[in-house]
């Protein structure tokens, strides 16, 4: 772990008074590989680390001991800062129904996140609707109709032969005169660099008017992570991301990569493959996880 | 490209973020820099392009004694079982791979072993009737391997030359279903009289460094022999198969480039190295 490395680091550092710029630069060179391999984006680590050695420096320490856990709470407390908190409860219109848009990278887990977040609605009360907007990956219909089922939220959906946009904005219309309160949209996956698909999705948010436009992403994520981040924010301004699998090892960096870019909240963590599998988003347990 | 002029500590440095950027793993990328530092000591090379096109050699050196194609049909049926973490593209795989080995005039079918997450037999169906190739399936929450046995029973019976199988997406942390995956490889080896022919791990190009954790935990499960990589369509690299080729005696079969069944091409690794650094 980061801690003990730091720790063997620092056992030279038998004195005790302030750490100087030598003494912080091994320290930092070891938290720049941790951070890395966490998969945190190569120039998000750069300007971490300059910040921490910044406030590294001239630290006055006891002992080595002292000396790596007075480094290691620098860099939790950096770490958990930048992280931030998770955006508040979901966002609800002013008259209902409000509608979440769910947007992402093909396989990142937006149709069973979609499950979840009917779950989690029906739990504090409210009466959602899935609707059904990926015309194009073959079963996605069925699936989500599957997944309506296991969560007893009804499906809204038109076929395959309707637009995304036509779809949206008859389920608008059909969770007025049913009385739903909540619409959950799950989109197609697509590439924050497939234009047409990218300018669908804005024709989509246009006529259903959003409150929240949740962008889902694979905890697993690597350095590209901010590109995917910085594309679907820059043509939808996104209200937050979710990150999904995290009921695995991956640590999980793509995290402070997504935050420190566009500046949106990580509102929810997926954990697994049910739909109660859902937790709100908490920095300092995802910073354990980053730092390793 | 570069637009130093000459070879510096700077050009080695920036060499390197670009392998990162690329998901290349900080030790192999430093390898790499290094390998490439001592051609150009040794070979008094002084242009920058020219050292480009060293790493971009060494990338492509380091990768190509693991390209191989997959086994063909010599004692049908050759049995490929499908695996990897949840999302990858195992399933979308699966139709390009059939679609392709159809086009080679081979007959093949697909196995619907997926018997658990939502839809998933179904999305295997329409794929079948996509591109016109058989599907094996039972119903949903039946055992995954009762679904292979079967299915290679009717294979051997009816001299089927590649039988492809589709498992559910597992995270290789759940003790469980890395289990159930061992259980599907024994009682594909009972049905067949021999060990399955490939068990191919199907990878994300977007997956940062647990990709390596993946092809190590699965390869412990079970005799990972081939991978493929997906979602190259994007902005990623895929560089985190350069740590795996490094440890794993595994073979880079395809490469997905979409959603499309044409969207599938054998494993070019000097393609490959310059993509990584363009
Ligand atoms: N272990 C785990 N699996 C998850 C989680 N969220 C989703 N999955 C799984 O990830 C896979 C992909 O999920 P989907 O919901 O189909 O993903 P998607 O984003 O809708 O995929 P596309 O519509 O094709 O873009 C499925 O096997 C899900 O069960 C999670 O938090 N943990
Ligand atoms: N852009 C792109 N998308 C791909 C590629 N391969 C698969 N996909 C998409 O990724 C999503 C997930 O594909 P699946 O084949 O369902 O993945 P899977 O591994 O079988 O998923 P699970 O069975 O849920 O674990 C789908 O939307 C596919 O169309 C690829 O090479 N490029
Ligand atoms: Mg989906
Ligand atoms: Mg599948």
């Amino acid at each position: 772990s980061l801690s003990e490395k730091l720790q063997n680091l620092f056992q030279q550092l038998g004195r005790k008074g302030r750490l100087t710029e030598a003494d912080v630069t091994e320290a930092v060179r070891q938290i720049r590989l941790a951070l890395l391999e966490a998969d945190v984006n190569y120039r998000v680590v750069k300007e971490f680390i300059a910040r921490i050695k910044e406030q590294a420096v001239g630290e006055e320490v006891l002992s080595g001991l002292n000396a790596a856990q007075h480094v290691v709470k620098i860099v939790r407390d950096e770490l958990q800062a930048l992280l931030g908190d998770n955006g508040g409860p979901l966002a609800n219109a002013p008259k209902p129904p409000t509608a979440y848009l769910v947007v992402g990278l093909q396989g990142g887990g937006k149709t069973t996140t979609c499950g979840k977040l009917a779950a989690h609605l029906r739990k504090g009360g409210h009466r959602p609707l899935l609707v059904a907007t990926d015309v194009a990956r073959p079963a996605a219909i069925q699936q989500l109709q599957v997944v309506g089922e296991a969560v007893k939220t009804p499906v809204f959906q038109l076929g395959t032969r309707v637009s995304p946009v036509d779809i949206v904005r008859a389920a608008l219309a059909h969770a007025r005169e049913q009385g739903f309160t909540h619409l959950i949209v799950d989109t197609a996956g697509r590439l924050h660099v497939d234009d047409v698909l990218m300018d669908e999705v804005v024709a989509v948010r246009d006529a259903v008017a959003p409150q929240e436009i949740l962008l889902v992403l694979d905890a697993m994520t690597g350095q590209d992570a901010v590109n995917v981040a910085e594309q679907f924010n820059a043509r939808l301004e996104i209200s937050g991301f979710i990150l999904t699998k995290l009921d695995g090892d991956t640590r999980g960096g793509a995290a402070l990569s997504i935050r420190s870019v566009t500046g949106k909240p990580i509102r929810f963590l997926g954990v697994g493959e049910k739909y109660d599998a859902l937790e709100t988003f908490h920095a300092d347990r995802l910073t354990s996880r980053i730092i390793g | 490209a570069f637009r130093r002029s000459e070879i510096t500590e700077d050009l080695y440095e920036a060499l390197e973020e670009s392998l990162i950027l690329s998901d290349v793993s900080v030790e192999t990328a430093t390898l790499l820099v290094d390998r490439l530092r001592e051609r150009v000591r040794r070979e008094g090379i002084k242009d920058v392009e020219a050292a480009y096109d060293v790493l971009q050699h060494l990338v492509a050196e380091l990768l190509a004694e693991h390209v191989r194609p997959l086994p063909p049909p010599t004692r049908p049926p050759v049995v490929v079982v499908v695996v990897g973490v949840n999302g990858v593209g195992k399933t979308t795989t699966i139709a390009k791979l059939a679609a392709l080995l159809k086009r080679q005039r081979h007959s093949v079918v697909m196995v619907a072993a997926d018997t658990f997450r939502a839809a998933a037999i179904e999305q295997l169906e329409l794929w079948g009737q996509r591109i016109g190739v058989d599907v094996v399936r039972h119903q949903m929450g039946a055992d995954p391997a009762a679904v292979v046995f079967d299915a290679i029973q009717s294979a051997c019976a009816r001299k089927v030359d590649y039988v492809i199988i589709d498992t559910a997406g597992r995270l290789h942390t759940k003790h469980n279903l890395m289990e159930e995956l061992r259980k599907i490889d024994r009682v594909a080896q009972r049905a067949l009289g021999h060990t399955v022919d490939e068990t191919l791990l199907v990878l994300d190009a977007t997956t940062g460094q647990n990709a390596l954790v993946q092809a190590r935990e699965f390869a412990q499960a079970v005799n990972l022999t081939g991978l493929v990589l997906t979602k190259l369509d994007g902005t990623a690299k895929g560089g985190n198969v350069l740590s795996i080729a490094a440890e794993i005696p595994i073979s880079i079969r395809y490469v997905g480039t979409g959603e499309r069944p044409e969207d599938f091409a054998p494993f070019d690794p000097q393609r490959f190295a310059r993509e990584l650094l363009p």
